[in-house]
């Protein structure tokens, strides 16, 4: 059982000034490893927060940016990433792997990626996807966040209705939420690895989405996908399928993870975390520590690869 | 706070790229208001989808004359979105 100050229950959904809160108290119970950064805003003026755990202070060192809740309806995703930010702080000092990959790197841990479109789920409609923006001449709101980053922006995978639920939105960045983390990441510079966390259908995807062209690095990052999925496996046996995201999936342009890899971020993945679809995006809570902690030792292969593999 | 009373999520198996494209067809009809959870991409693949209750009829009378399988994966989205908003009132408790 993970250690809380004040009894957040990490098997349990919550609001977002609830996840905010708890990010907080991480920041108060590790004051010599994490603190709580705003990153930016959110389209209707909500802050977006990180947690950063980091060993050292000054020049930034390589860092691992891992990003959640993209797709506000994807609720396992921002839980999964709260007991893991408990988790890092947790582990620190008592797991070696932890250890030594914060005494080398910087973790950074955004929760809620999309924190309108998570109280709109949470206020409005349970199945909302994409941000809350306005589209002029349009009577519906929002863009897909993960077809809005510059990466073969309007390209396959994504719509140019804004009614649709992979609507591109204007141009690349139009997304307050998207621009603020690629501002963020342009400016700290060096980023090695960048893991996007959503549900559901158990996959482990890697560049690319827009193309089904074989990125440079597809061999490396099969293999450590296939070690991260089999560590993952291990704890209650959840079968992960690994591939390029264009051809494990669908064809999908101006993603995260094509965009971080456009830019230097060799090491990136986006995770479907548990859910056979019994279920849809409406994972029973008592399923939320168990996806945590096969999620963890998938995450914790990568990272070590990424620690010992510094490019 | 939008309902769902009586909607429900078919998943749907594709065999061969003519079923893919019939599905396809299907889910970019507008006025059936469908919202796709996994899109129809490659065939080993089965397509969830939502399909709202005012939609139901239509959405099946057009796989059953296609000749796609399919099955209900969730009979009634309203009533898990309830159990889901009971059990978050009493974790706030």
């Amino acid at each position: 059982q993970e250690r809380s100050s004040n009894n957040f229950n990490y098997g349990a959904y919550h609001s977002l000034e609830a996840i905010y809160h708890e990010m907080d108290n991480i920041a108060s119970d590790f004051p010599d490893l994490a603190s709580r950064v705003k990153i930016g805003h959110s389209f209707e003026n909500r802050p977006m927060y990180v947690l950063k755990f980091s060993t050292e202070e000054g020049v930034p060192r390589p860092a691992i940016w891992l990003n959640a809740g993209i797709h506000s309806r994807e609720w396992i995703s921002q839980a999964t990433a709260i007991w893991t930010a408990r988790k890092i702080a947790s582990d620190y000092q008592r797991d070696p792997a932890i250890t030594s990959i914060l005494e080398k790197m910087d973790i950074f841990l955004l929760p809620v990626a999309n924190p309108d479109g998570y109280v709109y789920t949470q206020t409005q409609n349970r199945l909302w996807r994409k941000t809350r923006s306005l589209n002029p001449g349009s009577p519906c709101f929002g863009a897909d966040p993960n077809r809005n980053w510059n990466a073969s922006f309007a390209g396959k995978g994504a719509s140019d209705d804004p009614c649709s639920e992979v609507y591109h939105g204007p141009h690349a960045n139009s997304e307050v939420e998207v621009k603020s983390v690629v501002d963020f990441i342009q400016k700290h510079g060096n980023f090695k690895c960048f893991i996007d966390l959503h549900s559901y259908s158990q996959l482990m995807m890697y560049p690319y989405g827009y193309t089904a062209k074989k990125a440079p690095d597809a061999e490396e990052l099969d293999k450590l996908a296939r070690r991260a999925a089999k560590a993952l496996a291990s704890v209650s046996g959840t079968e992960y399928q690994v591939g390029p995201t264009c051809t494990t999936v669908y064809p999908a342009s101006g993603s995260s993870i094509d965009w971080a890899y456009d830019n230097g971020i060799k090491f990136a993945f986006t995770l479907e975390l548990r859910d056979t679809g019994t279920y849809g995006f409406l994972l029973p809570a008592n399923q939320i520590i168990p996806t945590a902690e096969e999620t963890w030792l998938g995450l914790k292969t990568i990272m070590e690869h990424v620690r010992d593999n510094l490019y | 706070r939008e309902k769902f009373f009586g909607d429900q999520v078919f998943r749907i198996n594709v065999r061969n790229g003519d079923e893919i494209s019939k599905l396809s067809q299907l889910v970019n009809s507008n006025n059936l208001k469908l919202n796709v959870w996994k899109s129809p991409s490659t065939f080993n693949r089965p397509v969830d989808v939502l399909v709202p209750s005012v939609s139901l009829q239509p959405v099946k009378s057009f796989l059953t004359s296609q000749g796609l399988e399919y099955e209900v994966t969730i009979e009634d989205l309203q009533t898990l979105l309830d159990n889901e908003d009971e059990e978050m009132r009493q974790n706030e408790g």
